[in-house]
């Protein structure tokens, strides 16, 4: 790194005469699991130029969309969840399409059902070329109702038969690794049974991170009084990005009223950064059918069910 | 490309030209930007530019830079700036006027207000300098599934359904207040 021309307040931080165990120094508490991280100033981290931390997310606890200035690197060392990212300009390829009250249930209803449920199933790949095609309907289907949306707002959207579309949802499971890009934000649900853990490493003196070597988390909601992750001086409590803003102005760009938009704020709540979601989590997801049964391969449970089980 | 050798590149582009903006709504405004796709030599100074000019009380939608520092410069008129770092605190809530600067750093949302005929140029550290809206058509909060953003808000169905879609421009919407019912042809995309 110093061949690449570090920052002086890093080449300094280079005296290595000898190396130490290091444990984590602060930790950060949440309803629902907490942030524990190594301090970024110690001189053998500042010298790599990264800052570590680790998330563990309790059993049903969702981490809150966040995006850092940095390039990150992780590795799920215990667990399984759901994970999706804001890639900006890409378009909503997931289409929850389960019938909301109240809509029509008749055929044309069915018939969309169908149409979304094919279309995630495409995305899965099972029917080859007749995927393609109603890949393609399904595309067309979504514009048309984009068009339709435009033209008659938002109380049309019952009518419609979808109840939401996003961008992609993955499955994280132990042993994968996750890497995420600056300006990238993204969210994590726990699944499973036990605590999701996940490692992570910030390349904080990567050159896409364009400020300081102090790792900046950004928050797109949730609020967390203990303060931000980051060390001793990011203890002051750390709010989501949309707090600072003129309460007038986010009514405006969302065209909500403003009592609403005060909630996007989250002055109230002191939940932290992990929340416990109650009730079931409906995002949709691609089933997960061949890991697992490579999974149940690895760990046979009792005796062989079959000759290939052997 | 191979066609080009550093002798030959070429190193401008004017960005004032109307027909060539990028993003254009009749009576609010355009954007223009250039890049290393546009002109590659700002591929070798990793830098980037961005014009914008706004009519009336237009209003950019509030964003933020993915991957650039960003140093916004007032070439006409007057706008509200307001910057939000990355604890949620307003690091800058001001009128800028013609000759004035605002930095603006990675991942700080901000929104551009514009009082009367706002026009700036904006210089960004990055060749391929991203952004990311915080409202509108391509806005992340458009990307996050409803229950994500009932949750996180602790709101209701059908509030999150009215944050996410209810704004459908991309970049510039009128700042009028709340509600009001929007004509089909101010949403040109």
């Amino acid at each position: 790194r110093q061949s690449l021309g570090v920052p002086p307040q890093v080449k300094d931080a280079c005296n290595l005469d000898n190396l130490d165990v290091l444990q984590p120094t602060e930790t950060i508490k949440s309803e629902a699991g907490r942030l524990e991280y190594w301090d970024h100033n110690n001189p053998q981290i500042r010298c790599a130029g990264v800052s570590i931390a680790r998330l563990v997310i309790e059993q049903g606890g969702f981490y809150l969309p966040t995006f850092f200035s940095s390039p990150k690197i992780s590795y799920v060392v215990q667990g399984m969840g759901i994970s999706g990212r804001v890639i900006p300009g890409c378009a909503e390829t997931f289409m929850d399409s389960q019938p909301m009250q109240g809509q029509q249930q008749g055929h044309q209803g069915q018939q969309q059902g169908q149409q979304g449920q094919q279309g995630q199933q495409g995305q899965q790949g099972q029917q080859g070329q007749q995927q393609g095609q109603q890949g393609q309907q399904g595309q067309q289907g979504q514009q048309g109702q984009q068009g339709q949306q435009g033209q008659q707002g938002q109380q049309q959207q019952g009518q419609q038969g979808f109840r939401d579309m996003y961008q992609k949802v993955e499955h994280v499971r132990h042993g994968d690794v996750i890497a995420n890009t600056p300006g990238s934000a993204h969210w994590i649900y726990n699944t499973g049974d036990k605590p999701l853990v996940i490692i992570s490493l910030l390349d904080i003196a990567n050159y896409q991170n364009q400020l300081d070597r102090n790792p900046r988390v950004f928050r797109l909601a949730g609020n967390n009084p203990q303060g931000g992750f980051g060390g001793p001086q990011q203890q002051q409590p750390q709010q989501n990005i949309l707090n600072g803003f003129d309460p007038q102005v986010i009514a405006q760009a969302l065209k909500i009223d403003v009592r609403l938009a005060q909630e996007l704020q989250n002055k109230q709540d002191s939940r932290g950064n992990i929340v416990r979601v109650k009730g079931p989590f409906q995002v949709v997801r691609p089933p997960l059918r061949q890991a697992y049964e490579s999974e149940q391969w690895r760990h046979p449970r009792g005796p062989p069910q079959s000759p290939q089980d052997n | 490309g191979l066609e080009e050798t550093i002798c030959s590149m070429r190193t401008h582009e004017n960005i004032d030209d109307p027909a060539r903006a990028d993003i254009y709504k009749p009576n609010l405004g355009r954007v223009t930007s250039v890049n290393s796709y546009t002109i590659p030599i700002l591929q070798y100074i990793r830098l980037s530019a961005t014009r914008g000019i706004l009519q009336g009380s237009a209003m950019v939608l509030p964003k933020y830079n993915m991957n650039a520092n960003e140093i916004l410069y007032c070439t006409q008129g007057q706008a509200r700036i307001q910057v939000v770092n990355d604890n949620g605190q307003n690091v800058l809530d001001q009128q800028v006027q013609k000759g004035q600067l605002v930095v603006i750093p990675q991942g700080f949302a901000y929104v551009v207000q514009s009082q009367n005929n706002f026009e700036w140029i904006s210089f960004k550290t990055n060749a391929n300098a991203m952004i990311s809206t915080l409202a509108g058509r391509t806005s992340a909060l458009r990307a996050l599934p409803l229950e994500v953003i009932t949750n996180a808000f602790q709101i209701s169905l059908e509030e999150a359904r009215k944050i996410k879609f209810n704004t459908l421009e991309t970049t510039l919407t009128r700042a009028r207040g709340g509600q009001q019912p929007q004509l089909i042809e101010e949403i040109v995309e």
